[in-house]
């Protein structure tokens, strides 16, 4: 997680999501 | 992403994945070239890999909003974009080139004919991109096709890392569902549509593969300036 943290953060920070 | 409301109920006739995945599509983005700088092949490269880097963070936001993504554990969410990350941006360039005869939008503001691909260094990707381009304009590839297809190719990125499979192929089900159902309702006419958009993944992996392959030979040339985000996926590959 460490050597893909952008993509981390930009996933935990992404607006809520719509689900089913 | 749209700042309108998600649709809570679909039309009849409608299925409700492909519905939100329509309203998730992201807003296209422009190249913006530097005017201030001469004409180049490290000019066009650093262009593409600045839009690049742009729509990652719009495609990250969107997978978000896939129906059933974000029920996937955060590293699942991130193999499968990890993997299929440059599948989503191609398919994206191809969808909106489908207009343009043997040219390539990467953004309205920036297509590429040929001889400017060949100038960039991109002639192979150029053609190879545009061959995913001819077929789907054979199909007359629609956009609620395109956004379901574009969901089924992260959901299908056949990362080695997946924690929860099960988990995975779920949300892999309930695409392949939503586009069977819409194929079932939009094209009877034609019950192999669906087969046939799916015979299209192996061709958009293999341009993918050229792509992140050619992009990684730039990134060790090191004279083109990549952005981190772009540079973290290039090298999660």
């Amino acid at each position: 997680k460490e050597k893909h943290k952008i993509l981390h953060r930009l996933l935990q920070n992404s607006s809520s999501p719509v689900d089913l | 992403l749209p700042q309108r409301n998600p649709p809570f109920s679909s039309s009849q006739g409608e299925n409700k994945v492909v519905t939100l995945l329509l309203w998730a599509e992201p807003e296209r983005v422009c190249a913006m070239p530097d005017p201030a700088l001469p004409d180049s092949d490290i000019k066009a490269l650093t262009t593409l890999c600045d839009l690049a880097d742009r729509e990652l963070v719009l495609n990250i936001s969107w997978a978000k909003h896939i129906p059933g993504f974000s029920s996937l554990c955060l590293s699942d969410q991130m193999s499968l974009l990890q993997s299929a990350w440059m599948e989503i941006l191609i398919l994206r360039v191809a969808f909106r080139s489908l207009t343009y005869e043997d040219r390539l939008v990467f953004a309205e503001d920036y297509i590429m004919d040929a001889g400017q691909a060949k100038s960039a260094g991109l002639l192979e990707l150029h053609t190879a991109i545009l061959q995913l381009v001819r077929r789907y304009r054979s199909m007359r590839l629609e956009t609620e096709e395109f956004v379901t297809l574009k969901a089924i190719a992260l959901a299908n990125s056949d990362s080695m890392h997946i924690e929860d499979m099960e988990a995975v192929q779920g949300l892999q089900d309930s695409l392949h569902e939503a586009l069977l159902d819409y194929e079932h309702v939009q094209h009877r006419e034609d019950p192999r549509r669906t087969g046939k958009l799916i015979m299209t993944l192996p061709l958009l992996r293999q341009t993918s593969a050229k792509a992140v392959r050619h992009f990684c030979s730039i990134k060790q040339d090191g004279r083109v300036p990549m952005h981190k985000l772009f540079l973290e996926l290039l090298e999660a590959n």
